[in-house]
C-alpha cells in the first residue's frame, strides 16, 4: 500500500532542496 | 520494497499479439559497409526551412538524411570518424542542426557534437568531452549532462549549448560516492534530475543548484537498472526501469521494464508492474527506448516487443525481418514513429 512509503510531500522537491542546503 | 508486492501484467501469448499495430510506412538503407549502431530522429533547418530528420550511425560513419516524397530518404551530411567508432547517438532535445555521439570501444572515451558550418554548409564536429565517460544523456532546454572519472574522482557534469548549438555554459553537479550508470529526466521538472547506479540506488539533483538531494536504495532483484523515464505525481515519484541484467524466471518470464514508485521524502519505495515478455516468447530484454506511454524493447531473440505501459501489457510483436535480427529500437521524437535497426544498415521506420 502507499501508506507503507511514508508521509508524503507535494513540495518535495523544494523540501529536499532547503534541507541540502543547510 | 520488495517486488513481491508488485503487480505483475497481463501476459499475452504469443499468438494474440501481431505486428497489427505497427504499419511500416519507410525503409532506409544505409549503404556505408561498417556495422550499424544506433539511430535517431531530429529536426534539422535548412534555407529556413526546420523539417523531420533521421540521423543514423555506423561504428565510423554518421549520416543525416532528410526526407523527400512519398516517404524516400535523401543523405545530406556525412560525419567521418577514424579512430575511435560510435557507440550510440545522443540528442539533445530543442536543439536544432546539432546532435551528440558518443564515441569509445567498450565504455565510453569522447563526446562529440556534430553540426554544420554556417559559412559553407560543410560538415563539422567538436570534441565536448573526453577521459572516462560513464553515462550521458541530452537533456530539455539544450542540456547535456555527463558523468566521468572512477568512484574518487567522479565528475557530474551539465552543459548547456546556446540556441544556435554554440557557445555553452558548464556546471558541475554534486557526485554520489557510487558510480552513476545511467541518467533520467523527471518529465516536467526541469531543475530535476535522476541517476542509477551501481549500488542499486536512485539519487536525484536540483540542476539549479548542483545538489545531490536524496539517495534512495531500490529492490535488489535487478542488478544495473536503466532509468527510462520519471514523472512525478501527488508527491510520489513514478520511474520506468528496465533491467538488461534480468534473469529469466520460469513463473514469470523475463521482465523487461519495471514501473517503481517512490517517496522522495523518506526514500520509501515499492514496485508497482512488471513489465514482462509475453509467454512463449523466449530471451531476455537486450535494449530499448521509453516514449510518453509506450516502452519499444530488442530482447535476445532478434524480436521487438512493444508494451502499453497504461494498459499494462505486451500489445506487438516484431519478428525479425529480412532473415536479420532486431538489434536497436527507438521512438522518434519528431512523430509517434518506431525506428527499428538491424546490423547491416538497414532501417525501418514504423507508424504505432
Amino acid at each position: 500500500s502507499l501508506k507503507d512509503l511514508g508521509p508524503i510531500s507535494l513540495n518535495w522537491f523544494e523540501e529536499l532542496s532547503s534541507e541540502a542546503l543547510l | 520494497h520488495s517486488t513481491e508486492q508488485t503487480k505483475v501484467a497481463d501476459l499475452p501469448t504469443c499468438d494474440s499479439l501481431n505486428t497489427g499495430s505497427l504499419q511500416l510506412v519507410s525503409k532506409l538503407k544505409n549503404p556505408s559497409g561498417s556495422c550499424s549502431v544506433d539511430v535517431s530522429a531530429m529536426w534539422w533547418e535548412r534555407a529556413g526551412f526546420k523539417e523531420p530528420c533521421i540521423i543514423t550511425a555506423c561504428e565510423y560513419v554518421v549520416s543525416l538524411w532528410k526526407p523527400l516524397d512519398t516517404w524516400q530518404w535523401e543523405k545530406i551530411y556525412t560525419w567521418h570518424f577514424i579512430e575511435v567508432p560510435v557507440l550510440q547517438i545522443v540528442p539533445v532535445p530543442d536543439v536544432c542542426n546539432l546532435v551528440c555521439v558518443a564515441l569509445g570501444s567498450l565504455e565510453i572515451r569522447e563526446i562529440r557534437a556534430l553540426l554544420c558550418s554556417s559559412d559553407d554548409e560543410s560538415e563539422k564536429q567538436v570534441l565536448l568531452k573526453s577521459g572516462n565517460i560513464k553515462a550521458v544523456l541530452g537533456l530539455t532546454k539544450r542540456r547535456l549532462v555527463s558523468s566521468s572519472g572512477t568512484l574518487c574522482d567522479q565528475q557530474v557534469e551539465l552543459m548547456t549549448f546556446a540556441e544556435d548549438g554554440g557557445n555553452k555554459e558548464k556546471q558541475f553537479l554534486m557526485p554520489p560516492e557510487e558510480t552513476i550508470l545511467t541518467f533520467g529526466e523527471v518529465q516536467g521538472m526541469q531543475d530535476a534530475l535522476l541517476g542509477t547506479t551501481t549500488m542499486n540506488n536512485i539519487v536525484i539533483w536540483n540542476l539549479k543548484t548542483g545538489q545531490l538531494l536524496k539517495k534512495m536504495h531500490i529492490d535488489d532483484s535487478y542488478q544495473a537498472s536503466v532509468c527510462h523515464k520519471a514523472y512525478s505525481e501527488m508527491g510520489l515519484l513514478f520511474v520506468i526501469l528496465s533491467h538488461p541484467c534480468a534473469k529469466e524466471r520460469e513463473a514469470l518470464g523475463s521482465p523487461a521494464f519495471q514501473l517503481i514508485v517512490i517517496n522522495p521524502k523518506t526514500a520509501l519505495n515499492m514496485g508497482v508492474m512488471l513489465y514482462c515478455l509475453p509467454q512463449g516468447q523466449a530471451g531476455r530484454f537486450l535494449e530499448g527506448d521509453v516514449r510518453d506511454h509506450v516502452a519499444a524493447a530488442v530482447l535476445t531473440s532478434g524480436t521487438i516487443a512493444i508494451w502499453d505501459l497504461l494498459l499494462g501489457h505486451c500489445t506487438a510483436l516484431l519478428p525479425p525481418t529480412s532473415d536479420q535480427n532486431w538489434s536497436f529500437v527507438k521512438w522518434s521524437g519528431t512523430d509517434s514513429h518506431l525506428l527499428a535497426g538491424q546490423k547491416d544498415g538497414n532501417i525501418f521506420i514504423y507508424r504505432y
